[in-house]
């Protein structure tokens, strides 16, 4: 009588979960956009024996967005998954790997990602902000303006926008533009960068030169603006400063 | 000529009797929601 096929895995075995962390390194590593994401369940597992030590593990997983960017340096387990009531991302993904000798490669993944209904949270939190698109004018008008006020008050390298990450617009009780956005380092400080903005270049790809910033726009009853930036690693020192100093962090 | 014979039902599985305090083991998937459902 031939030997039963082993039981199916189980997506709580410690077998999926390892696969299921292997598969999450993997999409953040090769990810270039917006954040971080962290495991939130795993849908499903298959597995598929090619031989002696030798399996193809097929895995759905339902991921959720963090606060991290994918630029930031912070490790995975530090980052915050955003909560439902920041109108939190979630990311379905399908992930292909190969187990030979107990060592776990992805061979491929596919992921969609989409943000929670605002049905959904409106139902939870009336009040809370919903992500708008971030196209949107009101947004692209925070995002210049909160790195025009940061550029015009630094006295480190002028940043230029990568990207942004994040946006979120609320109407009462006050009416807010909440922005997330990338910045890079350009190879001329701030000073210089008035005279001739467009002469300046981002410096090349490296995690230090990439930051990231938060900015938050208060349109009614009052006008505030507020940025914050983070940068991931050294400045362009200027000329006068000695070398040491320009670690410090500039938010 | 090819007669057709009776045979019991099956047993039903819900119909085993099952030991006291016997815990059904949990399903293989979906896993365990470690954040929130979305």
């Amino acid at each position: 009588v031939p030997a039963a096929p082993p039981a199916p895995l189980g997506c709580d075995d410690p077998e999926s979960v390892a696969a299921a962390e292997v598969a999450v390194n993997y999409i953040n590593g090769h990810s270039h956009h917006g954040y971080k994401f962290a495991l939130n369940i795993i849908k499903d597992i298959h597995v598929v024996h090619q031989g002696p030590n030798n399996d193809l593990i097929f895995l759905e997983l339902d991921l959720l967005e963090t606060r991290c960017p994918i630029l930031s340096p912070t490790p995975l387990e530090n980052c915050t998954v955003r909560s439902f009531a920041e109108h939190a991302v979630e990311g379905d993904c399908d992930v292909k790997l190969q187990k030979v000798d107990g060592t776990l490669s992805v061979l491929a993944s596919k992921c969609h990602s989409h943000a929670d209904s605002s049905e959904d949270i409106r139902k939870v939190c009336p009040g809370c902000a919903l992500l708008a698109s971030l196209n949107n004018t009101e947004v692209l008008e925070t995002v210049s303006a909160a790195l025009n006020d940061y550029n015009s008050k630094t006295t480190d390298s002028y940043l230029r926008l990568l990207e942004i990450g994040r946006a979120k617009i609320q109407y009462h009780p006050v009416h807010s533009v909440v922005t997330e956005f990338a910045v890079g380092a350009t190879n001329c400080s701030a000073e210089e960068a008035k005279a001739n903005a467009g002469a300046c270049q981002l410096l090349p790809e490296d995690q230090s030169n990439f930051g990231f910033c938060t900015a938050v726009m208060v349109k009614h009853p009052s006008q505030d603006l507020q940025v914050d930036c983070q940068l991931y690693g050294h400045q362009v020192p200027a000329p006068h400063t000695p070398l040491l100093s320009w670690r410090q962090d500039t938010s | 000529s090819v007669t057709k014979r009776a045979v019991a039902d099956a047993a039903q599985h819900d119909k085993v009797p099952r030991p006291v305090g016997f815990v059904p083991p949990p399903p293989p998937c979906p896993g365990k929601i470690l954040h929130f459902d979305i």
